[in-house]
């Protein structure tokens, strides 16, 4: 028998993109390319808010609009990408 | 697609740019290349021309920086964010910034180009072999100097080509010092510095004295990434340290241990336990020509896409054969709408890869010792019976006339067909009635029937005046008459009587053929349409001497 591999996560230092969780990451992820910022402006609960700003941000990468923080969602949102935002403000 | 709010564009057309600095990762010629490319993109389908600038303020300026590089939107390290471009307009708008975290390549790897040695500047062919050990990265192997080196075939055993790979030993890059080498030790604030250090900055970028005191002499430049060495992490541009210590286990190569994204990373020192210095491995690195293709769309006035095959999607995707997509294309062309006819100022070459020399010319011809896509400007190009020859340094190609996929034969040696012809070729044609061939080069020309010739011969006897002293290029009209070119005029040459009409010649070149170079190095006819060559471009001409085609001699009329 073969002990189970523990895995251990580090921070490393100067390493910008953190282990953050799923939803730590969709939030960073909404608010910096402007799907989060004008919902949360209009007075809605995080959640709510975050569903639709996840919708939003799914309709316009062509992916399925589930409003969920799904596998392909998460993917998407780890992806290489371009700075600018897809949603102006 | 999409257009920024009030569809920003700019108001004029002839849109310039200009290149701050540059990423260590990448030579600067394949950088400025790939930006050459970049807008090429936009200018095959819109009126738009990209000029570059060297000095002052362009429409686009383009810089490399990480993190906070002074605008509100830093960059985050390794992968992620790689770049962002401003929507056209003065300031900041219209500049294009490129996270110089990342890896930046063509998308397929390191790509080495070479210095020195004896490849004239060849990219380095991974993997090579020396003496029976197969190499994947530069190595400093076989030499005392502790210079890193490639072979740029793959044997060097067998070829002997080699140049020498990015190190501080060789050149800096930017600074003051014009790119000369580090000088280790040296002196900074009364410390002494070993290697290249990002002390003393707080963008991160290493740089190194040139002399051995920065602190009397102030000279210093900033040191090339090595094509071992990490990105990202705390310490950009160093190399691995095999072995390694991390949390007390001993690491021989790049390990994702310790990482919840699987990444491969290595310590840049022994022990990553006691000095915490770390970057991640060499990948694929991103493609620098998709990335600014990409954000040049954002400096001209294109918003992000949701169709995900576009340009302007706003992920990246290694494409090999990159096409733009209809969307971008109807995107641009909502601005600015469609390329037609000439475009009247050129792309500004960058310095070519290859410099032309006269070696020793090899007995049997190698078709890998003289390879095509590697010659950036060719002597000469002409039709000889139907195809297509390419002139270069003693050899030429010839490429049979059936279309754009004609086959490509040669390196031939010039001197083994037409045995009086000197190195370089300036122009060449053939003379329809007679089928008799004429060559130039410099104030001579030859006239070649089968393997009889006549000449050298000067050019003053065909009529020329002497202050013409080369001919640049020759066109035939109709059976009996023929241009020669030289400078920005032409004149016309009687094949029967060979003496150039007296009356009405010279006349200017861009007078009768609008919107191609003033200066062509050369015309042909080829497939029903006349062809300038200017650098490394074409200008085609329709029989109404509309210009319907500019592009890459390379690319369109090469398979390269």
């Amino acid at each position: 028998w073969s002990l189970p591999l523990k895995s251990i996560h580090v921070t490393f230092p100067g390493d910008i993109i953190k282990n953050m969780t799923d939803m730590e990451l969709a939030q960073s992820y909404l608010t910096r390319f402007g799907y989060m910022e004008k919902l949360q402006r209009s007075g809605f609960q995080s959640m709510v808010s975050t569903t639709n700003a996840l919708k939003k941000m799914q309709q316009h990468l062509g992916l399925e609009e589930t409003g969920q923080l799904d596998s392909a969602t998460v993917e998407a949102m780890k992806q290489p990408r371009c700075g600018l935002p897809d949603v102006a403000n | 697609y999409k257009t920024f709010e009030g569809d920003l564009k700019w108001d004029h057309n002839d849109v310039t740019y200009r290149i701050l600095n540059y990423s260590p990762d990448l030579d600067s010629e394949l950088t400025d290349d790939a930006f050459a490319r970049a807008f090429k993109v936009w200018s095959d389908v819109t009126p738009l021309t990209f000029t570059r600038l060297y000095d002052g303020t362009a429409d686009i300026m383009i810089s490399f920086g990480k993190g906070d590089h002074g605008d509100p939107y830093p960059f985050d390290g390794k992968d992620g964010l790689l770049a962002h471009a401003y929507p056209p307009g003065k300031g900041i708008q219209g500049d294009a910034h490129f996270d110089d975290d990342e890896n930046w390549t063509l998308g397929k790897g390191p790509v080495v180009k070479t210095r020195y040695g004896n490849a004239e500047g060849a990219l380095c062919h991974f993997p090579f072999t020396f003496e029976g050990k197969s190499y994947s990265t530069c190595t400093t192997d076989g030499r005392a100097d502790n210079l890193p080196w490639c072979s740029t075939t793959a044997d060097f055993g067998r070829d002997k080509k080699y140049g020498f790979c990015p190190s501080e030993l060789l050149y800096t890059i930017g600074g003051n010092a014009d790119a000369a080498p580090c000088v280790f030790p040296f002196t900074f604030e009364g410390k002494e510095y070993d290697g290249c250090t990002t002390e003393g900055r707080n963008d991160g970028y290493r740089w190194c004295a040139t002399t051995n005191n920065f602190d009397q002499d102030k000279k210093y430049g900033f040191c090339p990434s090595r094509d071992t060495a990490v990105s990202g992490g705390n310490s950009e541009g160093e190399p691995c340290h095999f072995p390694f210590t991390f949390l007390g286990q001993s690491y021989d190569a790049c390990t994702n241990e310790g990482r919840g994204d699987g990444r491969l990373w290595c310590a840049t020192t022994a022990s990553y336990d006691d000095d915490k210095k770390w970057g991640f491995c060499r990948d694929k690195g991103y493609s620098l020509f998709l990335v600014a293709a990409h954000e040049f769309g954002h400096a001209l006035g294109l918003d992000h896409s949701n169709i995900r095959q576009a340009l302007m999607y706003p992920m990246y995707t290694y494409v090999e054969d990159f096409s733009l997509h209809r969307d971008d294309v109807a995107g641009i062309q909502y601005l600015y709408g469609r390329r037609e006819g000439p475009v009247p100022t050129p792309p500004r070459p960058t310095t070519p890869f290859i410099s032309k020399t006269t070696t020793t010319t090899p007995k049997t011809v190698d078709p890998n010792a003289k390879d095509i896509c590697k010659v950036n400007k060719f002597d000469t190009i002409t039709v000889i019976k139907k195809d297509l020859y390419f002139f270069s340094d003693g050899y030429y190609w010839k490429k049979s006339g059936r279309g754009n996929n004609g086959e490509l034969k040669g390196p031939f040696r010039v001197s083994e067909r037409w045995g009086a012809l000197p190195t370089v070729i300036d122009a060449a044609f053939e003379d329809l009635l007679t089928g008799y061939l004429y060559f130039f080069s410099g104030s001579q020309f030859w006239v070649y029937t089968g393997q009889s010739y006549v000449g050298p011969r000067n050019i003053e006897k065909l009529g020329l005046p002497a202050s013409v002293k080369v001919v640049q290029g020759a066109l035939q009209r109709g059976k009996y008459k023929v241009l020669l070119f030289s400078g920005e005029e032409y004149w016309r040459m009687d094949v029967k009587t060979q003496k150039v009409d007296e009356k009405g010649y010279p006349r200017y070149t861009q007078n009768t053929f609008g919107g191609v170079p003033s200066q062509p190095n050369d015309a042909f006819q080829f497939n029903g349409h006349t062809y300038f060559y200017w650098d490394r471009f074409y200008w085609r001409l329709t029989s109404t001497k509309l210009v319907d085609r500019v592009g890459y001699v390379k690319y369109d009329l090469l398979p390269c």
